[in-house]
């Protein structure tokens, strides 16, 4: 027995041809992330601690769909969601529906941690946020150019996507009914 | 969407995900990240972080799932998540799981997946796309 540590940043339709300027900053994130999650284990963290940590870095990082860089819906908004567990106690915390809130991870922690409940969401999560002190910014902060182009090109398609799915044309056949996939 | 499953020498598990949901997706719509045993699971056999489509990993409870294989069939943790991967439609989902005697997975049935795991025994890897 040893520690481990996985991680990830979303799947998808990722095109084998990803440029290199797309593909090598997103690796470097999971290079960061992974190393800081390494030495947290060594260190001796509890790997709640770690997941949290990991998490909050990937979320501060605009190459992945989280936090900075989160996806925008059909209205332009975010709405970020987050979820975390302790595999000893089966004690967890979810939240959905934030637009403000900086690290939604360490929001559902606290879920965990100071309320009855596991799953709290949008008016409600975003009070409990304020109330908890944890740090805000203007929805703005999370919505970066290249997410507002991905909109666009979703919405002249029809599609919703999966992360990193390239739009396919409204026309197509192929898509056995389901619009709902990328 | 992002996650991380961890387990410490101990053999002390957790799981966190976070995402931003899907690209045009509807205001209100809720993904499998913050449901508990959708996106995102631990127990005392492992810890589970899904990432795709979540409509489909909702229906599948993706990472309960992995769970429940391995403590009522006693299957291990890269059979438990390679036979629930297997069962969600292609193109669909990628997770990342770790048990608690300290074993990595990291199947996905999509083009890619954005990965990374260590292990205490000097494993190590990041990766996009199936390693062969």
């Amino acid at each position: 027995m040893g520690w481990a540590i996985a991680l990830h940043g979303g799947a998808g339709d990722i095109p084998f041809s990803l440029p290199e300027e797309r593909r090598a900053p997103r690796e470097a994130t999971l290079r960061h992330c992974l190393d800081l999650g390494v030495a947290a284990l060594r260190a001796n963290r509890p790997p709640l601690d770690v997941v949290e940590l990991v998490v909050r870095e990937l979320e501060n990082s605009p190459c992945y769909n989280a936090g900075k860089g989160s996806v925008l819906t059909t209205a332009g908004t975010v709405e970020m969601e987050a979820c975390i567990m302790d595999g000893n106690t089966n004690n967890c915390g979810a939240v959905s529906g934030l637009s403000t809130v900086v690290n939604a991870i360490s929001l559902a922690r606290l879920v965990m941690e100071k309320t009855p409940h596991i799953y709290l969401a949008f008016d409600g999560a975003e009070a409990f946020a304020r109330e908890q002190g944890v740090e805000i910014m203007d929805p703005s902060h999370f919505i970066t150019p290249e997410n507002i182009e991905r909109l666009k090109n979703a919405k002249e398609a029809n599609r919703v996507q999966i992360d990193y799915t390239q739009p396919i044309k409204a026309n197509s056949t192929n898509d056995q009914g389901d619009s709902q996939i990328g | 969407t992002v996650g991380c499953v961890a387990v410490d020498n101990h053999g002390n598990l957790a799981s966190a995900t976070s995402t931003g949901g899907l690209v045009n997706k509807m205001v209100g719509r809720i993904g499998d990240t913050p449901i508990i045993g959708s996106g995102t699971y631990a127990n005392p056999f492992c810890a589970v972080s899904a990432t795709g489509k979540g409509e489909s990993i909702i229906r599948a409870t993706v990472a309960r799932d992995v769970a429940a294989l391995m403590e009522y069939k006693g299957l291990s943790l890269k059979e438990a998540a390679a036979y629930v991967v297997e069962k969600v439609p292609k193109g669909n989902v990628g997770l990342v799981a770790v048990s608690a005697n300290g074993e990595v997975t990291m199947p996905f049935n999509t083009t890619g997946m954005f990965r990374a795991c260590a292990t205490e025994e000097g494993y190590s890897e990041i990766a996009i796309w199936p390693v062969d």
